[in-house]
C-alpha cells in the first residue's frame, strides 16, 4: 500500500491511497483503502490521513475517521488521537498497521505498531526525513 | 508559507533481516522520488490535492511498491487493486475497488471524485467508467514483476503445506464440531 498526506499554502489537507491488496487474497477481498474514514480520510477542520496494514483491522477500527472524530468532539491534537487509535486501539484489536497525517496547522505524525513503515516528509523549509524502522 | 507532505510506503512485510543495504537505498530512493513529486506542487503553489495524487502515481509506477505497476497476486493470479483520494476542503472523496486493468487506480479514484455523482465504484464497472471517461485499460501483463508472483508461489506452497498438516492432525480446528 502507498499513501499520500498534504497541507498546501491555501490551508487546504488533502490524502490519498494505494493498494494492491494482499497477496494470495480470494472471493474479491476488498481492503481498508477505499473505504472512506478506514483507510483514507480528510477534512480541513481536523486534519487528513492515510493508513496501511491489516486491512480488516483497520476498517473495524475505522482508524482514519477515529482520529479526526477525536480531535473534533475532544479537541485532542492530532499526535494524542493518532498515538491513541494506532497504539493502543488497533493494537488490542490484534491489528498491525499504521498511518501518515497531518492536520491543518501542518503538524505531521506517522506512528505504527509493526516492525517497519516506509515512510517520510518534507516541511515548507526544506526539512525533512525518509525512514523505515523505528529507530 | 505553511505547507508540508508525508507519504507511505506500505508496513505489511517489512522484515529487518530481509532489508539489505541495496534493498534500503531502493526503497529510500523511491520514497524520495515520491516525496519530491508532492513537495513540488505545493513549493509551487499547487494544491494540497494535487501534491498527494502526484507523490502516490510516483510510487504507483515503482515496482518496488504495492500499488499500480508492482502489485501483489491474488490467489487466482491476477493483481486487483483499490483506491481512494479525498479533498478535505469540500469532503470530496472518490474511490475504485477490485480494479484489474488500472494502471494508476488513484488518477481513476479522483476520477469518480470529480466525474461522477458516486463515491466508489468496483469491478467491471468501474472499469467500464475509465473507459467511458477516456482512460486506457492496460494488459495484466502491465503488473507483472517476479518478486510478486515468487511471493504468490511461496504463499500457495506454505498454504498447501498447512492444510495437509490441518488434515493430519487430530486436534485441527476444522475438526473441533462441538
Amino acid at each position: 500500500t502507498v499513501g499520500a498526506v498534504a497541507l498546501d499554502n491555501h490551508g487546504n489537507l488533502a490524502a490519498a491511497t494505494s493498494t494492491g491488496g494482499m497477496t494470495n487474497k480470494r472471493y474479491g477481498r476488498i481492503g481498508d483503502t477505499p473505504i472512506i474514514g478506514a483507510g483514507t480520510y480528510a477534512d480541513n477542520a481536523t486534519c487528513a490521513i492515510s493508513a496501511t496494514g491489516v486491512g480488516e483491522f483497520i476498517m473495524r477500527a475505522v482508524l482514519a475517521h477515529d482520529i479526526a472524530a477525536l480531535m473534533q468532539y475532544k479537541n485532542m491534537t492530532l499526535a494524542d488521537a493518532a498515538n491513541l487509535v494506532v497504539m493502543e486501539k488497533l493494537t488490542a484489536l490484534g491489528g498491525s498497521g499504521g498511518l501518515v497525517a497531518i492536520d491543518w496547522d501542518g503538524n505531521i505524525v506517522m506512528p505504527f505498531n509493526s516492525e517497519g513503515m516506509y515512510r517520510g516528509y518534507k516541511l515548507a523549509d526544506g526539512t525533512g526525513e525518509i525512514a523505515i524502522f523505528k529507530d | 508559507m505553511n505547507f508540508a507532505i508525508a507519504i507511505h510506503g506500505g508496513a505489511g512485510t517489512i522484515r529487518r533481516q530481509f532489508m539489505t543495504p541495496e534493498k534500503e537505498a531502493e526503497y529510500r530512493a523511491g520514497l524520495a522520488e515520491s516525496l519530491e513529486a508532492g513537495y513540488g506542487i505545493l513549493r509551487h503553489g499547487g494544491s494540497a490535492l494535487d501534491a498527494v495524487m502526484k507523490a502516490v502515481i510516483a510510487m504507483e509506477n515503482n515496482p518496488l511498491f504495492n500499488a499500480g505497476k508492482g502489485a501483489v497476486f491474488t490467489h487466482e493470479g491476477t493483481n486487483e487493486q483499490d483506491a481512494c483520494v479525498m479533498d478535505g476542503s469540500t469532503r470530496a472523496v472518490g474511490a475504485v475497488a477490485a480494479v484489474k486493468h488500472i494502471a494508476s487506480p488513484v488518477t481513476l479514484a479522483r476520477m469518480v471524485m470529480e466525474r461522477s455523482k458516486h463515491v466508489l465504484l468496483c469491478g467491471e464497472g468501474a472499469e467500464r467508467f475509465a473507459v467511458a471517461n477516456g482512460m486506457t485499460l492496460v494488459e495484466p501483463e502491465y503488473f507483472y514483476t517476479k518478486q510478486r508472483w515468487d511471493q504468490l508461489q511461496l504463499a500457495l506452497k506454505e498454504e498447501a503445506r498447512e492444510h495437509k498438516q490441518e488434515a493430519q492432525l487430530d486436534h485441527s480446528d476444522h475438526k473441533k464440531m462441538g
